[in-house]
This record gives C-alpha cells, sequence and structure tokens, in this order.
C-alpha cells in the first residue's frame, strides 16, 4: 500500500 | 500603475486552462521583472509555479509591487469572452481592489473591458531547494498526455523508472497491468518530437495519475515536456511558454508505508 506525502513536507514556507 | 499586454489572448487562456483545474484561486504577484504566481492544490500535494518574464509582453508597465488574489473561475469566465486573436491587456491601480481585463479586436474595432474583484488571498509562499535532479526527461507533451491518460484507466498510482536505456511508465491494478517504454531519439526530423535522458542515477519514483493528468493541461503551451526526478524528492513537470517563461509542477512521490 503506497501512501501520498504532502508537498509540505518537502518544502518548507519561506 | 500595472498594466501588461499580450499580444494574443490564446495564451492567457492556454495558462489558465493549464491551473484551473488545480487552483480555485490564486495570487499573481506582480513586480517589474514580469508575473509570478506559487500555490499548492486544495489538498497540499502539488505546487503549482508560473513565471512570465517582463520582457515576453508587448507592454509591461509596474511602477510599484503589487499581489493580486483571483478567483480563477471568475477569470476563466472573462477570457472566455475574448477572441483568441484579440489583444489582451491587464490593468491595475495602485493599492486597488479590481484588475480590468482589456480585450481588443486586431482592427480595434472592437473594444472590451471587464473588471474583475480581487481577493484577500492568505498566501504562504514554499521555498523550493536547488536541486541537482538525477534524472531529467525531455519529451513531446502530448506523448506525456497520451501516456498519463492511457496508464491512469490501470491504477491510481503510475511507476516512472527512467535508466540510461529510457524510461518507463508503468501501471498496475484489478483489470491487469500497463507499460510504456520510451527509448532515446537518435535522430528525428524536429526537435519537439525528441525524447532525451540526462541520467547520473537510475530513479524509480510513483506518482498519483491524477496530478500527472491535471499537469497535462499545460500540454498546448509548449511542444516539449521536461521532468526532473531524485530519490525520495518531489517530481518536477515543466512546460515551457516561449519567449515569455513557463509553468513548473511540483509533484510529491507516493511512498510505501
Amino acid at each position: 500500500k503506497m501512501s501520498q506525502r504532502n508537498i509540505t513536507s518537502f518544502f518548507k514556507p519561506k | 500603475m500595472f498594466e501588461a499586454r499580450l499580444i494574443s489572448a490564446t495564451i492567457l487562456k492556454k495558462i489558465l486552462d493549464a491551473i484551473k483545474d488545480l487552483l480555485n484561486e490564486g495570487t499573481f504577484d506582480c513586480s517589474d521583472s514580469g508575473i509570478q504566481l506559487q500555490a499548492m492544490d486544495n489538498s497540499h500535494v502539488s505546487l503549482v509555479s508560473l513565471t512570465l518574464r517582463s520582457d515576453g509582453f508587448d507592454k509591461f508597465r509596474c511602477d510599484r509591487n503589487i499581489s493580486m488574489g483571483m478567483n480563477l473561475g471568475s477569470m476563466a469566465k472573462i477570457l472566455k469572452c475574448a477572441n483568441n486573436d484579440d489583444t489582451v491587456t491587464i490593468k491595475a491601480q495602485d493599492n486597488a481592489d479590481t484588475v480590468t481585463f482589456m480585450f481588443e479586436s486586431p482592427n480595434h474595432e472592437k473594444v472590451s473591458d471587464y473588471e474583475m474583484k480581487l481577493m484577500n488571498l492568505d498566501q504562504e509562499h514554499l521555498g523550493i531547494p536547488e536541486t541537482d535532479y538525477s534524472c531529467v526527461v525531455r519529451m513531446p507533451s502530448m506523448e506525456f498526455a497520451r501516456i498519463c491518460r492511457d496508464l491512469a484507466q490501470f491504477s491510481e498510482s503510475m511507476l516512472i523508472c527512467c535508466t540510461k536505456e529510457g524510461v518507463k511508465f508503468s501501471a498496475s491494478g484489478d483489470v491487469g497491468s500497463a507499460n510504456v517504454k520510451l527509448a532515446q531519439t537518435s535522430s528525428v526530423d524536429k526537435e519537439e518530437e525528441a525524447v532525451s535522458i540526462e541520467m547520473q542515477e537510475p530513479v524509480t519514483l510513483t506518482f498519483a495519475c491524477r496530478y500527472l493528468n491535471a499537469f497535462t493541461k499545460a500540454s498546448p503551451l509548449s511542444g516539449q515536456v521536461q521532468l526532473s526526478m531524485s530519490a525520495d524528492v518531489p517530481l518536477v513537470v515543466e512546460y515551457r511558454i516561449q519567449d515569455l517563461g513557463h509553468i513548473r509542477y511540483y509533484l510529491a512521490p507516493k511512498i510505501e508505508d
């Protein structure tokens, strides 16, 4: 089973 | 005062088509270098980054930096009112709460303007780190769109596997499995038809078909698409907009639980 990561777990707010 | 003019409304229609399925609204940040938009989709899985350089416009004036929050559904309604060969001018006063879209027919005999209310959006800009990607694939944008559409029938996820031999797209589900392999082209008549691969290390990643299919709405903007991949980081799907800028989509990979 694959789970979807969020983009915010890679790119942080400036 | 902000004013930006494009000779053809087509390009703006295509840009909007490329983002409106993913985003309900977006903030257009305008400065003297051009227009930028960065926004996540509602579920925060992907990020859209649009750059339009000021030198790509027929006319561009931006006295003070302004951020214009727009409802993209409303913008789409307005752009529907433009003919493809109309000139489009986007205008706003400093600190204004509205933006005006003006359309002019090629013979200047019909001029229409549409004023739209701006929105105050909570905008959170994400920092995108500079990355040396393990694999960069360039391929015809229509081919990529076709593969995404075809494979989405088999599964909600798609595996992209890139080696120096080529790039393989795979999906498997209840119906069965599908594999599409593309080799690097040796010679092509047109540059747009080429498939090229720059590989430092082989990469295999899994992505949601739904988002990839949404990104392919940008295909009319460019003959080629570029896919940049490294293990465990978001995929970048880039469409260049000739003489004007680019649109990049970042998609977080799926991982094994």
